[in-house]
């Protein structure tokens, strides 16, 4: 299912964006 | 680059999640109330309740008393970047405060509470601030995500 693909992805693309957020360290420039 | 009257409608989202007075509506923002309540919220260490004090509440529309807040907001963001995140804000981000206060301009609106989420996602709380996004609809999350991403790599000196 074409649909259920994307929004895998979709949830995937903001999972790995915020776990990487949380892993940054604090006051450190990005 | 991000629509900021968009970010502007997914932020608030967020920032009802914060739970603070008079945080309804766009128009609720202009005032800089609310918006101090969340950054008393997000470090009360640096925005304190000696520096809430000085945003004053607003009754009608008192253009000048809201861009004298929404100055005093702006100013204690900028140094909070410089000074506690180590980031450095580039001009493009900065939001015109007086089309804020005098016109309710969302698009400028937009940009400060951008400075807002940025704030929260860099500070020593951004545990809770981050688990607390992941909790929104998938639609805010992907704002919120490129709004995020937008001053992350045009701000690091």
């Amino acid at each position: 299912d074409p649909n259920m693909k994307a929004g895998t992805t979709s949830e995937g693309v903001l999972a790995n964006f915020f776990n990487s957020l949380l892993s940054k360290k604090t006051g450190t420039p990005a | 680059s991000v629509n900021k009257a968009e970010l502007c409608d997914s932020l608030l989202s967020w920032l009802k999640t914060f739970q603070v007075p008079s945080c309804t509506s766009k128009e609720d923002l202009t005032n800089g109330v609310a918006i101090a309540h969340v950054l008393h919220r997000i470090d009360p260490s640096w925005f304190n309740e000696a520096w809430l004090g000085r945003i004053k509440e607003e009754r009608g529309q008192n253009w000048r008393l809201k861009v004298s807040n929404l100055k005093k907001i702006l100013q204690s963001m900028l140094e909070y970047y410089h000074e506690v995140l180590l980031q450095q804000i580039s001009d493009d981000h900065l939001p015109d405060v007086n089309r804020i206060g005098e016109l309710n301009d969302v698009t400028e609106l937009g940009k400060l509470v951008q400075l807002v989420l940025g704030c929260a996602v860099s500070c020593e709380k951004k545990h809770e601030h981050i688990e607390q996004i992941m909790t929104l609809e998938e639609s805010v999350q992907h704002v919120v995500m490129t709004a995020i991403q937008e001053l992350l790599t045009k701000d690091t000196v």
